[in-house]
């Protein structure tokens, strides 16, 4: 473990939690008899979250993490992967079954097709793998599959004109985590003897380009102190 | 020591 890797484990924490953070902002909404400034704006435009991105997350961990009960690593591992795996599939749940949450998601707006994305993935993680079983197969496929998963999310910013401040904060703490993620793999490769994985850089260079034109403008609406907004 | 896979990331 170094400094980056910690670092960017953080980093990926925060942005799950500025989520369930925005998630408990909207339902504690519900029944109030005054108006809650935070609330009525989350209420009035739609959440700016995307569903299908959160459906791909709870995916790739639930692929990913098949191994939870059969390779023990760390404790830190262990807590992280039930973490994430819990905090996905919950999200997913909040925003399609809780009664109040469900109202702030805007389903016209959101109409990627996961379709296009598991797919490829799946078929790519059958052809390029480090070894054919079950397991490793479905390891690589949550690789190429976390590295798209944000597109649908990218789309929805773009679409929807007001960008809340939590999500963008949300997908700014998810890009800052992979690059800091690139940095750990630089230090291990220096550090490590025979750290080489191809696969895992790749992907996650292909991950962390996806988020460079989001990062222009969210570091450009911080400097000029305006409010975030994606051209068209 | 070798590590033929980067398992031990999240």
């Amino acid at each position: 473990m170094n400094i980056f890797r910690l670092a960017g484990d953080m980093t990926h924490l925060m942005s799950v939690l500025v989520l369930l953070l925005k998630i408990h902002t909207i339902k504690s909404c519900a029944g109030k008899s005054y108006p809650c400034s935070l609330c009525f704006i989350l209420l009035e435009s739609s959440s700016g979250i995307s569903l299908k991105t959160q459906e791909l997350y709870a995916l790739v961990f639930a692929t990913r993490y098949l191994d939870i009960f059969t390779d023990f690593i760390s404790v830190y591992n262990t807590i992280m992967k039930l973490i994430f795996l819990g905090s996905s599939f919950s999200i997913v749940w909040y925003i399609r079954r809780h009664k109040i949450v469900r109202r702030s998601y805007d389903k016209d707006q959101d109409t990627f097709r996961h379709f296009f994305l598991v797919l490829p993935c799946l078929l790519l993680a059958l052809i390029i793998n480090e070894k054919f079983t079950f397991k490793e197969v479905l390891w690589t496929f949550s690789l190429y599959l976390e590295a798209v998963a944000i597109l649908p999310q990218l789309i929805l910013l773009q679409r929807t004109r007001n960008i809340d401040n939590l999500t963008g904060q949300y997908v700014f703490l998810l890009g800052a985590y992979r690059a800091l993620y690139i940095l750990n793999w630089i230090y291990r490769y220096f550090t490590e003897p025979h750290y080489v994985h191809w696969i895992t850089w790749i992907s996650g260079l292909v991950q962390t380009l996806l988020y460079a034109d989001f990062f222009y403008y969210y570091f450009s609406s911080l400097k000029n102190n305006v409010k975030l907004k994606l051209p068209a | 020591k070798s590590q033929p896979l980067a398992h031990d990331e999240l």
